[in-house]
């Protein structure tokens, strides 16, 4: 089972729109798929049109609930546990409990039965994206082709390393995801060098600016049922067999 | 003295570039501005190119710093009182504190001889941005042109409201900015619409997809130094009058 962060505390660089749509691509490949929602907008239940009855902040809080309960099946091998913005509560209380990052991964210790658990997180540097840091293994970071995505990638280094360092557990960098890639545009390209440059061979095919993906939202779709033709279900399309090419046989 | 926090949870709507360019629009109008750095991303601080000595995270939790100490002047009339990434820690530190949510008006009371304060919100629901909400009056809205977006701004009234009732600290919504605005774009438009029918007068002109805005940033110009010719330089020049328009005079 792989567990893998969704993550990059820089605003808007399409974390939600590769979560749903890369974990869409694997379920269709027959690939079991869970997504966790930990950021308190819910945009991963707004994008299915679900209305949580248990969420993520019952999992932190309530002894009494367990994750299997809050877990809802929204496509073939695809599932969410749900957030709603009662989670950003959660941070506060969260704040004083002991072992406060790591309650998370206390609770979903017994977790199984999925190839593929990603967690959407929240644009911020809080204890919720900390819980996520230490339940997940791996980190794949969406970034948008813009100068202060850029400048923020290195805060995200350093959080993974704080994770590893301070919290000690190990979660590493897998991919990195370049989002709103324009080629006509000068500073895409630059970006684009950028990161690989820094990154080496952990930088995916970019995903390219395509109002399709945006639009699949509006109407609670993901890429591949709104526009399967359309660049962006090719380029998820061919992001997922990148994951897949590197996900050990099971 | 407009002391205006610049808000929205939903990350990557143009918060920061609309700080710049509005506060940089109303410096060359004559009016003395203030730019106060809310988010630990730090972005004001990258825009203008400044590492900073003391910052938010000393004015909160340092009784023994003022914020004149720490405030920067980056272009005439233009100043900036900056964040660095400990304002983070600044984040669990409040929590445990008395009066936790109005920390920040308590330190800065005194503050005075500005003719705007704008206050850079960071993408989340956390302390940081219930104590910008609670020193600012008025609140400033920008919204991309996408359904995730729209769908919080929602979430946005709801915290106001939670302002305003459970901290007992007026706030209202002053204006709502549509951002990423792209005539051909049917998306764009609709929203806008719904923008508009649901928030009636409040609504300015959109500030229109222009990548010279995004390029700007990584210049380290204000859009007026970079290109004062573009879309972008005359859609902020254009909210800075609406703005001076509706200030009433000194
Ligand atoms: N490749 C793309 N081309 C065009 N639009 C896109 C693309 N990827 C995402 N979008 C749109 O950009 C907006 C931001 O994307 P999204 O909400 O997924 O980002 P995020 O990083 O999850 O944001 P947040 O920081 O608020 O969690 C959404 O409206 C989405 O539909
Ligand atoms: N009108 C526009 N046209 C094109 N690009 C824009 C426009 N406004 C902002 N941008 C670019 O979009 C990206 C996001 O903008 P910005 O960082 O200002 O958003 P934000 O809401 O402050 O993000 P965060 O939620 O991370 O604080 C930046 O690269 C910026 O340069
Ligand atoms: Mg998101
Ligand atoms: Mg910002």
């Amino acid at each position: 089972m792989r567990k893998i962060a969704i993550i990059n505390q820089k605003g808007g660089t399409a974390k939600t729109t590769t979560a749903v749509n890369l974990a869409a691509a694997l379920a269709a490949h027959d690939r079991t798929v869970l997504l966790i929602d930990m950021d308190p907008q819910g945009n991963i239940s707004t994008w299915f049109d679900i209305v949580p009855q248990k969420s993520l902040y019952h999992v932190l809080l309530d002894e009494t609930v367990t994750p299997e309960e809050c877990i809802v099946p929204v496509r073939q091998n695809l599932y969410v546990l749900p957030s709603t913005k009662i989670a950003a509560q959660a941070e506060l209380i969260l704040t004083g409990l002991p072992g406060r990052e790591r309650v998370l991964s206390r609770k979903l210790a017994k977790l199984g039965g999925y190839d593929f658990v990603f967690l959407d997180c929240p644009p911020s540097l809080n204890l919720l994206n900390q819980n996520a840091m230490t339940y997940a293994d791996e980190a794949f970071i969406p970034v948008s082709m813009d100068y202060l995505a850029l400048v923020g990638v290195k805060q995200i280094l350093e959080n993974l390393k704080m994770v590893r360092e301070i919290l000690g557990h190990e979660i590493d960098v897998s991919l990195v995801i370049p989002t709103f890639y324009d080629r006509r545009n000068r500073k895409s390209r630059e970006v684009l060098e950028k990161l690989e440059l820094h990154f080496n061979g952990k930088v995916t095919d970019p995903i390219r600016a395509n109002v399709r993906l945006a639009e699949a939202a509006s109407h609670h779709q993901t890429i591949f049922e709104y526009d399967p033709t359309s660049l962006g279900a090719r380029d998820y399309q061919r992001l997922a067999e990148r994951v897949l090419a590197e996900t050990p046989s099971r």
